[in-house]
């Protein structure tokens, strides 16, 4: 069964989390 | 091909004079009269009508279906929102052309899925000074916050309606809560007793940095699983309504009592109040029991993501401790070597239910006819798919003592019907198969051992070249490993590129996610486990499914679905890499494999799974004697050749 894509939001969010973590 | 939307008498078309309406969309008239009474007795503008539960569950029960009753639209995703003259609602394109047939003119669809493009709609519709009520039982504290964000500054007011104004204008015709008996899985079918499992959740409360002494638990499949409890509250999915505060010295269990027998009650040690005995309150109470708790010296951890804002308004906020996930979410998502065992014996049984598919392609639109009428009982002639729950009434059908029916309503759709990615026939709106068209079967089982999932698509005729899309479903398996090292903790985001790679290269693309986790007689859609942003990272033990598509509006659609455990990858320098497992064996339509297309690897890759196909499947079908199912796999697992 077919999931839904995640709304972009939650994609920045996810982003500008991976983007610190990578920094710090 | 541009999509032939033009003289479609199937969805509805609002600008002409009269609007067209198909037989599919429901009035709704009476219903937006009396949600709009009852807002103008809240003195609200607008209401927000969200698409879940309490729970934050995907699929959700009859009573809490609000959404569906307001607007006519039934599919699992969506919110809808009614002010004093107008009504919208947001969903995603798996969903699109459905809502065109459901919905009447009342109603406007938003192609979009997005907190902020929902508050951008209200604000538009709202005046200054505004009141926008919402349900708080039904918002997760994350989409709350987003809600609230987004209305910070706005002069209108986002307000908590304890009292669900759908259900008052639903009144008497709101089918009743579910009270069927809860029973405690065999042995034999759990990873783990519940006591093992409760243990281990105190040992990481213990170990966390802020050493939380509660645990609320709020989706229904932590619960069911904490316990290895189960019932049928949800249609296709083995839960039942309730909630778990889990203390370093108490467990209570927030469910009807009366729903459980003797028996399950001596299982949980209910007669004592011990650290390891089930206290049992009622599931009205745990908002009242959960604020009782926190008036305490403690702290309480909850997972943003499946709590409601009912449940986090009412703990002190200097006394919450707060991540995305609850610790049972995330153990859930890994499965421990018994869970695996039992998740991979129920797809060796799947085999079945796609064979006749294949039969038709090899014997002609004739024969398609009776093997339907034959196979699936109530067939009055040549339609798609499982109008009439035949595909449930299959499943449902199977002798084993361990199988609990489908896991989800079959999807099955031929021709430009397979373009809506969730397509389900209906007496009202079905069509005949045809050996020119393609068609595609979306089927899964609940079995006590393993939740099933598995898509097909074949053709009977032949296809065309644009229709074969086996090169993308190889990519996105049997080519890739991924670093698990925690530098990079590499989700299934980043896999996922691999799986659209193919479809990128020519401009398309599909427009739902790749994949989702799947449970142990649980959930159909698993999460965090899969493929987006909001995913956990892959790790070992986790089982997805792989499921990318294409869809043509107004001609076809293709998807071909396995579930995969995540396994160490077999590298020259060992340790590093994940790959998958595919756990799904069932082999794909021959017609729609373009040899030309894949690259030795590729078909190197096929002919090993197929081989894996035979080994598995082929005792078990000789074992249950099935003769025909059996040739047809040793027919269609013949090793391809460049």
């Amino acid at each position: 069964m077919a999931p839904i894509t995640t709304s972009l939001t939650s994609m920045w969010v996810a982003f500008t989390l991976a983007i610190l973590s990578w920094s710090s | 091909p541009q999509p032939g939307y033009l003289g479609r008498e199937d969805v509805r078309n609002c600008s002409t004079n009269p609007p067209h309406l198909p037989v599919t969309a429901a009035n709704t008239t009476i219903q937006l009269a009396a949600l709009r009474q009852w807002m103008q007795a809240w003195n609200l503008t607008a209401y927000i009508v969200p698409d879940t539960d309490a729970h934050m569950s995907e699929y959700i029960g009859k009573h809490d279906e609000r959404r569906a009753w307001i607007s006519g639209f039934t599919g699992s995703a969506g919110t809808a929102v009614v002010t004093m003259g107008k009504a919208a609602v947001w969903t995603d394109s798996r969903y699109w052309t459905q809502a065109d047939r459901q919905m009447d003119c009342n109603w406007e669809l938003k192609k979009e899925v997005s907190i902020s493009s929902i508050v951008t709609w209200i604000l538009a519709e709202v005046p200054a000074g505004g009141h926008v009520g919402f349900d708080p039982f039904l918002l997760s504290v994350d989409s709350w916050e987003n809600y609230n964000l987004e209305f910070q500054d706005s002069n209108r007011r986002l307000v908590s309606v304890p009292t669900n104004l759908v259900d008052l204008a639903w009144g008497s015709d709101r089918p009743p809560m579910p009270s069927q008996p809860i029973y405690a899985l065999p042995k034999e079918f759990t990873g783990s007793t519940w006591q093992e499992k409760v243990s281990t959740v105190r040992s990481y409360m213990k170990n966390h940095a802020m050493a939380p002494t509660g645990l609320l638990l709020s989706a229904l499949d932590e619960t069911a699983w904490l316990f290895n409890l189960r019932s049928g509250d949800i249609p296709y999915n083995p839960f039942f309504y309730s909630y778990t505060l889990l203390t370093d010295s108490s467990i209570r269990l927030f469910v009807n009592k009366s729903r459980f027998s003797l028996e399950t009650l001596q299982y949980l040690n209910t007669s004592c109040s011990s650290p390891m005995c089930v206290q049992l309150e009622d599931y009205s109470q745990v908002r009242d029991s959960v604020k009782a708790y926190a008036s305490g010296n403690v702290t309480i951890l909850i997972g943003l993501s499946y709590t409601t804002y009912g449940l986090y308004e009412v703990i002190p906020k200097e006394k919450l401790v707060t991540q995305e996930y609850s610790p049972v979410m995330l153990m859930k998502a890994v499965k421990n070597s018994r869970e695996q065992a039992l998740l991979k014996a129920s797809h060796i049984r799947e085999l079945p239910f796609f064979s006749p598919t294949s039969k038709m392609e090899a014997e002609g639109q004739e024969l398609v006819t009776m093997i339907y009428s034959s196979l699936y009982l109530s067939a009055p002639s040549m339609v798609t798919g499982q109008s009439w729950g035949r595909w449930g009434l299959e499943r449902q059908m199977e002798n084993e003592s361990f199988s609990s029916g489908p896991s989800f309503e079959t999807i099955s759709a031929s021709g430009l019907n397979a373009a809506l990615a969730h397509y389900s026939p209906t007496k009202d709106l079905h069509r005949k198969l045809s050996s020119d068209e393609m068609y595609l079967v979306d089927s899964g089982g609940q079995y006590w051992d393993g939740t099933t999932d598995i898509t097909r698509t074949v053709h009977w005729g032949t296809p065309t070249a644009f229709q074969k899309v086996r090169k993308a479903k190889v990519d996105s398996l049997g080519s890739i490993q991924w670093s698990r090292s925690n530098l990079f903790s590499l989700s299934g985001r980043m896999v996922e590129a691999f799986a659209r790679r193919a479809l990128w290269e020519v401009g398309l693309n599909y427009g739902h996610g790749t994949g989702h986790g799947i449970g142990n007689f649980l959930c159909v859609h698993e999460w965090p486990v899969g493929f987006q942003s909001n995913n956990i990272a892959m790790a070992k033990g986790m089982f997805t499914s792989i499921e990318p598509g294409y869809y043509q509006d107004g001609e076809f659609g293709i998807r071909l679905e396995d579930v995969a455990l995540v396994v160490e990858a077999k590298t020259k320098h060992p340790g590093a890499y994940l790959t998958f497992e595919v756990v799904s064996f069932v082999p794909y339509d021959r017609n729609l494999i373009d040899v030309s297309l894949l690259s030795p690897e590729q078909l190197q890759y096929l002919n090993q799974y197929y081989q894996t196909i035979r080994e598995k499947v082929g005792p078990e079908l000789q074992r249950r004697q099935l003769l025909e199912e059996f040739a047809w796999l040793e027919q269609h697992t013949q090793p391809l050749s460049a």
